[in-house]
């Protein structure tokens, strides 16, 4: 464990602790989408099978098993809470989460570490991890009033990707025969999918005025 | 070789 990649799952920790709080405090879910969450969901059930199949760390499990029972409790506030899910901005979030999924699946087929069903399906976690942002992110591009919690839930999650691109150069250079291709290239794509994101987030840091993204 | 299946990130 080096200090990038604690910093990288800390980050992530703290990212789903502003969305718990924005949702457990202030019963609002308004511009979070239920679609890229749903995605989330998926990713760690695909990812996490090896709790049952491998053991690697108390740290490692705990952290697993966070990242799936939170991921799975915001969809169920969205869906079912009965004051949260009111404030969902349904007609917003359009993104078709199969456009998404199938294209994945395919190739979690073709490139994989290891044709078994866990190595397809890990890859297949990490393809969908890489692109289930972006249905949150064109949610934040139509969303006129983007609330501090809302963007900062966002800025976290990629400053989160940015961490472990910094573990992954660390280790490569650290450790003997480390190395995750398919880890490597969705880490490095995933990331660059919040440059623009993070651009205006910085602007408006910068200048002190209201996140907006241009349509 | 064995250890390509480790995965120990999150």
């Amino acid at each position: 464990m080096n200090i990038f990649r604690l910093a990288g799952d800390m980050t992530h920790l703290a990212s789903v602790l502003v969305l718990l709080l924005k949702i457990h405090t202030i019963k609002s879910c308004a511009g979070i989408s239920l679609k890229t969450q749903e995605l989330y969901a998926i990713t760690f059930a695909t990812r996490y099978l090896d709790l049952f199949t491998d053991y690697i760390s108390f740290y490692n499990t705990v952290m697993k098993i966070i990242f799936l029972g939170s991921s799975f409790s915001i969809v169920w506030y969205m869906r079912r809470h009965k004051v949260v899910r009111r404030s969902y901005d349904r007609d917003q979030d359009t993104f078709r989460h199969f456009f998404l999924i199938l294209p994945c699946l395919l190739l979690a087929t073709f490139i994989n570490e290891k044709l078994t069903a866990k190595e397809v399906l890990w890859a297949f976690s990490l393809y969908l991890e890489a692109v289930a942002i972006l249905p949150q992110l064109v949610l934040l591009q139509r969303t006129r009033n983007i609330d501090n919690l809302t963007g900062q839930y966002v800025f976290l999650l990629g400053a989160y990707r940015a961490l472990y691109i910094l573990n992954w150069i660390y280790r490569y250079f650290t450790e003997a025969r480390y190395v995750h291709w398919i880890t490597w290239i969705c880490g490095v794509v995933q990331t660059l999918l919040y440059a623009d994101f993070f651009y205006y987030y910085f602007q408006s840091w910068k200048k002190n005025v209201k996140l907006e993204l241009p349509a | 070789d064995d250890d390509e299946g480790v995965k120990d990130e999150l």
